[in-house]
């Protein structure tokens, strides 16, 4: 699923 | 994803590299800390639990596969590998880290963005790489001299989320609503903690000399 989450950093 | 982050991105690769390098080439891994590979390990497991639920984008998740996947290869090798586990240095690499685990997990149930099982990790994953770097640079301390590629493994390892609080910094201005306080104060404080390596190994590449921590 694609979500644009806070978490899209590594 | 704005330049800085690629560049920390990019600079944490090479650092694993750099291991993977030293470790295959010199089939030794004398001077690294099983310890801070063991808890990277535990980061990198912790954070990524989305990998699976969340696809981000197909960088994002290659990272996240090469981390986990070099993380726990390390680990492997200098356990169970019959030539390299020779050489790791087990009585030097005595840092205690399970009060580090239990004291950032503890901080993680109190200090989180939301109360999710993923949240509480993903705080505990940020907490324990800030001070992840303490068994491997206690080890440095206790070993004297360090060889080359060591040295550049834990340099560059320290560089990445310098560039990383370059990219918070840079998303602050650029985006509305970018506000990442965890990461951010987890990062300056991991920063921190290799404020005296990175002057000791600027000292021993201006003078050409080899890297000397003080005991």
């Amino acid at each position: 699923v694609i979500t644009d989450s806070a978490k899209d950093e590594l | 994803m704005n330049i800085f982050r690629l560049a920390g991105d990019m600079t944490h690769l090479i650092s694993v590299l750099v291991l993977l390098l030293k470790i295959y080439a010199t089939k030794s891994c004398s001077g690294i800390s099983l310890k801070t590979q063991e808890l990277y390990a535990m980061v990198f497991l912790a954070r990524y639990l989305d990998l699976f639920s969340d696809f981000i984008s197909l960088y994002n998740t290659v990272m996240k596969l090469v981390f986990i996947g070099s993380s726990l290869a390390i680990v492997w090798c200098m356990r169970y590998h019959r030539v390299v586990r020779r050489s790791y240095d087990r009585e030097l690499d005595t840092f205690r880290y399970w009060i580090l685990v239990g004291a950032c997990f503890t901080l993680a149930l109190v200090l989180h963005e939301k109360f999710s099982f993923q949240e509480v990790f993903w705080a505990f994953s940020i907490y324990l790489e800030a001070v992840a770097i303490l068994p491997q640079l206690v080890l440095l301390q206790r070993s004297g001299n360090v060889d080359n590629l060591t040295g550049q493994y834990v340099f560059f390892l320290g560089a990445y989320r310098a560039f990383y609080i370059l990219n918070w910094i840079y998303r602050y201005l650029t985006e509305p609503r970018f506000t990442r306080w965890i990461s951010c104060v987890s990062g300056l404080v991991q920063t921190a903690l290799y404020a005296d390596f990175f002057y000791y190994y600027f000292i021993s590449w201006k003078n050409n000399a080899k890297l000397q921590l003080p005991a």
